[in-house]
């Protein structure tokens, strides 16, 4: 299993759809300050279940969608999609790909999508129970965070280890 | 169950001392449970001697040296229970040139079972990886990815100094 | 006395205002006083615009552009009130190279009215100062300095890449 | 008014008595992680008053003299001293040269020292009052702290210009 591919439209400064096609191996982004790398972190971030804006660096949820630019007017919503090659069916569906998708409205309506399917949170955090992806597990480290990994407070160096049990 | 973390940590503990034995040559860490006999509310401490250094207390330790601490712990993790994906965002900031080298080399020998996307600055780590995504936003403050081919030098140059920020 | 601050607080705002351009060409940054009646109890809070970019709050910024922020303001101080010496411990550790290359020629630019002591472990830094102090431990635990003349280049290698840590 | 010199004796992992010359204009600091760099950067916090042992990354205060290593045995007390050029007389003394000095022995007794002559923190403060020196200002930036500048309470962005005032 590996992540194949990810697609924004409206999250942060990612203001028009994007498309990520990524590689087993590893994969480097680099770019300028300001130029968008850490709102990819924050885009896998929430489209896990992210439910703190402070945990993506906002103050209300709304902040995640795109709020315009010199160009381009804001965007009406925010979407993103994660799709994960399933073919080793690391995940229990009869699927070679599942695509996992959250979307949120300025109207405050929100949604998650599996595989082009409504869908709840919880069955989300089921599929992927044993595959060490989601968004407080150890496999998202994002910037400035790599200091708290052992200084936090050894309860959550506890549960990094109850996680991967 | 407190048998599962129990093996787990055995295990996490048995990388942990291999791990930080490459990272730290001629040093030693271990983990230790506060309180053997409750696991689920144990405390996880870290215990590490450095080369040629008397002390142990992880707060005297410099920016570089706890960074590094700290992955020696994610990747003892990443061995015992390995994600489909892993992101990294600037995690070797704080790391001098000789301990980029160092973590490089781990991120390669996990790269077979894990995939990695790692966001940097560091020209050390742009040469260890296999592909490179370039974010650009060109003062219109809409980011926009390029992908790059690792042999294209200007284009990378380009990106690590590109005057349009 | 509050017409002291009162000045002096106009003073660093002017110098702000003149650094921010510099710093970020094409975007602007001021200094407010949430209540100007009352000065001694106020806050300040920083009101700034990125070039190209609508939002202003300061959490959204990313880490490279809020380390810039932070410069812009240091210098604004520095520049109405120059201490003898000012030392900065990695300040330039989350900016890309074009970025480093402004707070560099800012260094330059205040070396005649303050001294600077710089610890860095970045490169264009070491290119742009007067003298060079290493630090190095050998795996001793004993810290030892090194003065190293600036045309040393295979000194300055040895100590950005020392093995020896 | 600038430093000129800055003595370490059985100060953190300088246990030997260290001196370190410096020059007006831009002097950088570099070397390995771990070797003592940022250790300096605590001294000069430490020489100028600082009360606190967690703002020198420590737990008790003890913990600033030399804990011994593998070639060297623990100190018995810890000294720094500031020497400042007064050529300018910007410090109201009639000395072109101040030298100020902190001692810490392992039975707790510490001492404050001016130009060879016993004397308390409060006159230190005073003798520095319009220098725009001093542990808490903006004349002494810490590893990691920049991005405190501008995201601490914004009541500490007002005793920054305070300070300046
Ligand atoms: N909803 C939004 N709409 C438009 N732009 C946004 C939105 N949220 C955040 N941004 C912009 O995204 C930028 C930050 O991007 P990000 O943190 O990803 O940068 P980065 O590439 O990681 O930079 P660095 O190298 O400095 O860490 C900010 O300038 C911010 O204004
Ligand atoms: N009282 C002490 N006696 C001996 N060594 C000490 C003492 N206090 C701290 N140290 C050692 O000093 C080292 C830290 O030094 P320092 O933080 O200055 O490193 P640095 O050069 O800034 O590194 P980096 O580049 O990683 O920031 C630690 O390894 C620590 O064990
Ligand atoms: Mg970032
Ligand atoms: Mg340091």
């Amino acid at each position: 299993m590996y992540l194949k591919s990810l697609e924004l439209m409206g999250f942060k400064s990612f203001g028009r759809k994007t498309v990520f096609d990524f590689q087993p191996g590893v994969t480097a982004i680099i770019g300028p300050n300001g130029s968008g790398k850490s709102n990819i972190c924050d885009a896998i971030r929430w489209v896990l279940g992210e439910q703190s804006a402070k945990a993506l660096r906002g103050t209300k949820m709304s902040e995640v969608i795109f709020a315009g630019s010199a160009e381009l007017r804001p965007a009406a919503f925010s979407q993103v999609k994660l799709i994960l090659d399933n073919e080793d069916r690391a995940m229990p569906l009869d699927y070679s790909e599942v695509s996992i998708g959250r979307q949120l409205f300025r109207s405050g309506e929100s949604n998650y999508i599996v595989n082009n399917n409504r869908t709840l949170l919880n069955s989300i955090k089921e599929m992927l129970m044993d595959t060490g992806i989601g968004k407080d597990g150890y496999s998202v480290i994002g910037q400035g965070d790599i200091d708290d990994i052992i200084f936090q407070r050894t309860q959550s160096r506890r549960a990094l280890i109850e996680e991967a049990a | 169950s407190s048998e599962r973390f129990i093996e787990t940590f055995k295990q996490i503990n048995v990388a942990f001392n291999d791990i930080f034995d490459v990272l730290f040559p001629g040093g030693s860490g271990m983990l230790k449970l506060s309180d053997e006999n409750a696991p689920l509310e144990s405390d996880v401490d870290i215990v590490c001697k450095l080369p040629g250094k008397k002390l142990s207390t992880l707060e005297l330790f410099s920016g570089g040296e706890k960074a590094l601490i700290s992955l020696a712990l994610l990747f003892s993790i990443l061995q015992v229970k390995p994600p489909a994906f892993c992101l990294l965002d600037e995690v070797e900031a704080a790391l001098d040139e000789v301990n980029v080298r160092r973590f490089t080399r781990m991120l390669r020998a996990f790269s077979g079972k894990t995939q990695f996307l790692v966001i940097t600055h560091n020209k050390e780590t742009m040469q260890a990886v296999d592909v490179i995504y370039g974010i650009t936003m060109q003062k219109t403050g809409v980011s926009k990815p390029i992908s790059i081919r690792l042999e294209d030098e200007d284009k990378i140059k380009e990106f690590t100094y590109s005057k349009s920020g």
